[in-house]
């Protein structure tokens, strides 16, 4: 689904080029569980927004099911994304100005799905993430991790067949958490949802099917899964 | 030097009231260290916001240093929280035209602190928490963890009596984590700071002289520390 083939990343600061991925190489087929661990800094969220296309790589090569992104026009880029691809943001990324379910509805509207569809497929999500009772809230009167779980709805609403999820539960508490660590393993199981979960969160790892670690921009693959 | 007497906060959306936080009693002393635990939209962050003296309460009374918030004006409460408050925000709140370095030197300008201290003080708070590589970057410029150090950075930066932390290593590994924790046990024995964080990491606990649990927006006082 996802390829990475000497991907590499550096962003012009005020003095200095900083290279925040080198020579990246990643392939992810339908049902990987991959998690990657790495510390604060050293290039996970840059990964991400790479292998989802919404940053472009200084140099290598992308691929989502064979198309090479370098060879995609924005527009296309922007359509194969939506359609295939589920991102869970690091900072979440909310649409202040909409409600909580507004929010996960908006990628159907794009998707131009019918209205009583979309009502279904986003009462179904918000219960599985445990929040019906303040979907209509804003964003500014949801808490930290009632705001990660709209993130996450978001993401899983389109029924993607890869999702990208920067530190899904950095705001959870451990029960919320392994709450939304299962439902994203039956998307697994069930609907062979490929899963690339970047997390400090070690309790993660023993649910990986590959595990990766990524130091000062040089990502490995250290493990074999379960 | 904080207290809480019988708070409580609700919050009125489109429909319902919703109370976050019901008759919560709390004393902090110098040399505190007292941990929080709680679920998700259990009224953690909402607790900090009212001892912080960033909203108001809905019924009882809060008081730093023996003064009642309710009979300040809004200079005074601020005046008296930015000189004797520290605070670290779930969302980090930093300014996002202003670089590292300066977001953590801010607090410093409004406490008219002369130009060769605030440098003094803004270095070494940065190399403590490891940032003085990425000092001159905007917050867009930072991952979801440096973003959170500067927050640390700045709340800790006026020598605060009291710092109220929330969730302060969610987007941290832990060996970040670990070295974060260590520079607030540091302030916390050498200096008398005392601290009140919020938390999902249970490791902190262990640290923590006082432990209190918060559910659906009821605070208990659970644990005798260390
Ligand atoms: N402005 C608001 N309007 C309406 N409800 C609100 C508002 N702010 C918070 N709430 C509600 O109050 C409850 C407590 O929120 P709070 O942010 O204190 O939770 P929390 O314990 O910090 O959770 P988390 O661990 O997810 O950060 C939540 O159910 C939330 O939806
Ligand atoms: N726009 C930018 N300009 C300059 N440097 C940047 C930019 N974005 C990121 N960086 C730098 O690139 C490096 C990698 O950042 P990235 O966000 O990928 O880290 P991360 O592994 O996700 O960290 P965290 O766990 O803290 O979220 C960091 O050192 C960061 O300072
Ligand atoms: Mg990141
Ligand atoms: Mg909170």
């Amino acid at each position: 689904i996802i390829k990475a083939e000497g991907v590499s990343k550096s962003y012009l600061s005020q003095v200095e080029e900083i290279i925040a991925l080198k020579e990246a190489n990643l392939t992810i087929e339908a049902g990987d569980f991959v998690v990657i661990n790495g510390p604060s800094g050293s290039g996970k969220t840059t990964l991400l927004n790479l292998l989802a296309g919404i940053d472009k790589a200084t140099k290598g090569e992308l691929y989502i099911n064979g198309l090479a992104l370098s060879s995609l026009s924005d527009k296309e880029n922007t359509l194969l994304r939506r359609d295939k691809v589920g991102l869970v943001f690091q900072s979440f990324e909310l649409i202040p100005v909409l409600s909580a379910w507004e929010n996960v509805e908006y990628p159907l509207l794009l998707q131009k799905v019918n209205k009583s569809e979309r009502k279904k497929r986003v009462d179904k999500i918000l219960k599985q993430v445990g929040l019906e009772e303040v979907k209509d809230n804003l964003p500014s009167q949801l808490s930290g991790g009632q705001k990660q779980r709209v993130a996450i709805a978001r993401a899983l609403v389109t029924d993607p067949k890869v999702v990208l999820a920067d530190e899904p539960t950095a705001s959870l508490d451990t029960k919320t958490g392994k709450g939304i660590i299962k439902l994203m393993l039956d998307l697994n199981q069930t609907k062979e949802v490929a899963f690339i979960v970047v997390t400090h969160d070690l309790a993660i790892n023993d649910y990986a099917k590959r595990l990766l670690k990524i130091q000062d921009g040089v990502l490995k693959e250290v493990g074999i899964g379960v």
